[in-house]
């Protein structure tokens, strides 16, 4: 565990607690994407399962758990509970674009030919994009309320803070993990133009807004 | 150690 890795993790949980209390206070879910919601479960269970076999420790065991659990309760409030707030026909991302070449390429480029294994690629790879949905549906409206532009910088902050651990890991472990880091690297560059928004407007007291 | 070995991170 380093510095980087650890404030990544935390950035990811304060996404989490961003989105629910967002929900929460305003009793819809308006602005989020029920598509990458259901695609970030899939992303922790074909990664995560691997609770009932691997041990790491019990931060890794608990964040884990956390993970999965808070992401079925989130697609649980979009799906059921704030159901009447949300718009399907903004949310119109074909996911099959997304999930079917992951898996092709989980099949492909991968550390070891077996299931567990390929599990783990597929929800690296699907990871890295399954935030398009949500930024497909910002780019349809044009706009963004600012508690969900919170989320999603905590969101892409998250990943971003793995590459200084990844260059960390290489210089002090001798690690490299080319799968997760390339990956990584492209989730990270499609929060870029998001990134330049927020900064320029939000953080300046502005409303999220993407010229017309 | 090879990153195929364990996958430590989340």
């Amino acid at each position: 565990m380093n510095v980087f890795r650890l404030l990544g993790d935390l950035a990811h949980l304060a996404s989490i607690f961003i989105l629910v209390h967002k929900m929460h206070i305003t009793r819809s879910c308006r602005g989020i994407s029920f598509k990458t919601q259901a695609l970030y479960v899939l992303v922790f269970l074909t990664r995560y399962l691997d609770l009932f076999w691997a041990w790491i420790s019990w931060y890794n065991f608990l964040m884990k758990i956390f993970f999965i659990s808070s992401s079925c309760y989130i697609l649980y409030l979009v799906h059921y509970r704030f159901r009447p707030t949300y718009d399907p026909s903004l949310d119109t991302f074909k996911v099959e674009y997304l999930v079917g070449p992951c898996f092709v390429l989980a099949l492909i480029f991968n550390y070891h030919f077996d299931f567990s294994e390929i599990l783990w690629t597929f929800s690296i790879y699907l990871e890295a994009v399954a935030i398009f949905p949500q930024l497909f549906m910002m780019q349809r409206t044009g706009e963004a309320e600012t508690i969900t532009t919170h989320y999603l910088a905590a969101l892409g902050v998250y990943r971003a803070l793995y590459i200084p651990n990844w260059i960390y890991r290489y210089y002090t472990e001798g690690t490299v993990d080319p799968i997760a880091i390339v990956a990584g690297i492209v989730q990270t560059g499609l929060y870029l133009d998001f990134f330049y928004v927020y900064v320029t407007k939000v953080l300046q007291g502005q409303k999220f807004e993407l010229p017309a | 150690a090879k990153p195929s070995e364990a996958h430590d991170e989340l």
